[in-house]
């Protein structure tokens, strides 16, 4: 699951 | 990085120059939904308030700031610069019908309940029905120039090509963003019709004519 903030795409 | 996410980005930043020069270069915005163009200023400012705080690479700040300058540049074009030739009566969608209920639907479901993370989870759900003004403003004409087909095609393709970048992530790298993938499914879903209207018309060099 992602972790909030560290979206990486655009 | 994949392939698919590369091709992905590469498809969308065409879809913004081929618009931005269309309208540079006839100096002139018709057939384009000034509101679909505002709401992918809204889309990028939104997700994009960590530019300067969170560096992640070159590629991804400069195509950031990208999108964000031409997004700008293509919205002042049409409601400035060549205000004359925006077709206002055929752009009528009510955006509030897609601002509000995107809006609420950050707060209900996100991944972390902080500003940063409701804007940006926002901003994934009004990018998934951002276009609609446009493929409505294309369903009321009855057309599209041929220019602005090539245009839409890219900017489908490019959340398209992200579907198979998230299978590529799960697979390979365990990650997976719900948020995204349904909001990426929906928008794709949006374009289907389209889809099929470009490749049965345009590539076989007829207009983009819609049955009114």
């Amino acid at each position: 699951e992602v972790l909030p903030g560290d979206h990486d795409e655009l | 990085m994949n392939i698919f996410r590369f091709l992905g980005d590469i498809s969308h930043l065409s879809a913004i120059i081929i618009l931005l020069l269309k309208i540079w270069k006839s100096r002139s915005c018709a057939g384009i939904s000034g509101k679909s163009q505002l709401l992918f200023a809204i889309v990028f400012t939104t997700r994009y308030l960590d530019l300067f705080t969170n560096f992640i690479s070159f590629y991804n700040t400069s195509m950031k700031v990208v999108y964000v300058a031409s997004s700008y540049a293509t919205v002042w074009m049409i409601y400035s610069k060549f205000k004359a030739t925006y077709d206002g009566n055929h752009d009528t969608f009510r955006v509030e019908f897609l601002i509000v209920p995107t809006a609420i639907l950050s707060f209900l479901v996100n991944h972390d309940f902080t500003p940063l993370e409701i804007l940006w989870t926002f901003s994934i759900y009004l990018e998934s029905v951002a276009i609609l003004p446009q493929l409505f403003m294309v369903s009321k004409t009855g057309e599209a120039e041929t220019i602005t087909s090539h245009y839409l095609f890219a900017l489908g393709i490019y959340r398209t090509l992200y579907l198979f970048n998230w299978i590529w992530r799960y697979q390979f790298e365990e990650f997976f963003d719900l948020i995204a993938i349904v909001a990426g499914l929906v928008q794709t879903v949006l374009y289907c019709d389209f889809f099929y209207l470009y490749i049965t018309k345009v590539l076989k060099g007829k207009k983009l004519s819609l049955p009114a």
